[in-house]
């Protein structure tokens, strides 16, 4: 009955693992990432998987900004300014939101907005 | 997000935890779910970092993202972040950045590099509570005996009430949500306590990745936002990564 009202907390679950039913909604791929390549070239087999789930992703946030701004500026802002930013964050990093940018046709600056979008979103 | 460390009767460490993100990003009424967090869930991947080709770390990561979130360092540590809310928040880490004042690290990659550099939990440790950051975050670290797991809240600049793990005196978990574990969380989000009452019902003898797992399972501590579950084993270098979903009736948070 506890679950039919916020927070609908329910008893405890047990018999979940291995995870199966409705609350289990696939297993996550493995890749490899080679720390000896190049930065630039680390994450592409990565990104050449994923290319299209980024793009929806890096979508979806433009949209959210230009809900908050409607204008767009938002929006010119991260591709204008961010870019500016990516070589004053610490190497690998930059190299490797580089590549990332590359691999995916993703604008350099969505790419380092994703990537620094945890100091971003406590605003 | 929920992050917990537990260690069971042999002293094995049992790390795991909840990834929930995508909190007031657009919700999609006709799916129940937030816009963000569905789009998220594509991108999860599971990564061993290799050099020399020997595994160095393994995380979950969402792709076209180079920081670290989750992780292990196998037989070695074991790592995770929750988000902290603070108003001395990343904004003001970003605006110091911005005008060249660049003393601070990027959460993410302080993770990133504590994963691929650190070579105990001793070090893993004292990086995760010394560095100055652009914003506050908590660290989960586990380490590879027993006894070794403490949480590391963090403001900006400062390593505040760390607890650690403390089985003689019955403290054999530690668990984050996204509150100070010295404080009530906020009554509207409070996933510490059924946590906390799954994992004391469950008690130390039937600790183990599949009882934990449950916990995680459980409502609220499993709600709209969260989009893995990860389940790592130090002593066998083990890392298992999840994609969740929460069916109605479920918290959006």
């Amino acid at each position: 009955s506890m679950q039919y009202v916020p927070p609908f907390t329910e008893d405890c679950r047990t018999g979940m693992y291995p995870p199966n039913g409705p609350t289990f909604k696939g297993a996550v791929t493995w890749y490899t990432v080679d720390l000896d390549l190049l930065p630039s070239k680390r994450w592409t087999e990565i990104i050449t998987d994923k290319k299209n789930e980024l793009i929806n992703m890096v979508q979806a946030i433009k949209d959210l900004a230009d809900e908050f701004v409607p204008s767009g500026r938002l929006e010119e802002l991260i591709d204008k300014a961010l870019p500016l930013m990516v070589d004053t964050l610490p190497y690998p990093f930059n190299e490797e939101i580089k590549g990332i940018a590359a691999a995916s046709g993703v604008p350099l600056g969505e790419v380092v907005l994703f990537n620094i979008f945890y100091e971003i979103f406590t605003v | 997000c929920t992050s917990l460390v537990a260690e069971d009767p042999d002293g094995n460490l049992i790390h795991a935890r909840n990834l929930d993100f995508g909190l007031f990003m657009g919700w999609d009424i006709k799916n129940q779910s937030w816009v963000i967090t569905e789009l998220l869930k594509p991108l999860v991947v599971n990564v061993d970092f290799r050099r020399n080709n020997s595994t160095v770390f393994q995380s979950t990561n969402f792709a076209g993202y180079v920081g670290m979130l989750t992780g292990v360092r196998p037989y070695m540590f074991t790592l995770t972040m929750n988000e902290r809310f603070s108003l001395d928040g990343g904004y003001i880490g970003i605006l110091e950045w911005i005008l060249g004042k660049r003393d601070g690290v990027w959460m993410s990659f302080l993770t990133r590099s504590v994963l691929e550099n650190a070579t105990s939990y001793a070090e893993a440790k004292k990086l995760l509570s010394d560095t100055k950051l652009l914003a506050p975050a908590y660290f989960i670290l586990g380490g590879n005996q027993s006894g070794e797991a403490c949480i590391i809240t963090r403001s900006r600049t400062h390593n505040l009430n760390p607890l650690e793990l403390d089985v003689q005196h019955g403290r054999w978990y530690v668990l984050e949500t996204n509150y100070d574990h010295w404080k009530m969380p906020l009554f509207l989000d409070d996933r510490r306590t059924p946590a906390m009452k799954c994992m004391n019902q469950t008690t130390q003898a039937n600790v183990s990745i599949k009882t934990v797992y449950d916990v995680l399972s459980t409502k609220p501590v499993l709600n709209k936002l969260t989009t893995y579950t990860t389940l790592m084993e130090v002593s066998k270098g083990k890392l298992e990564s999840y994609i969740r979903a929460c069916p109605n009736p479920c918290m959006p948070w």
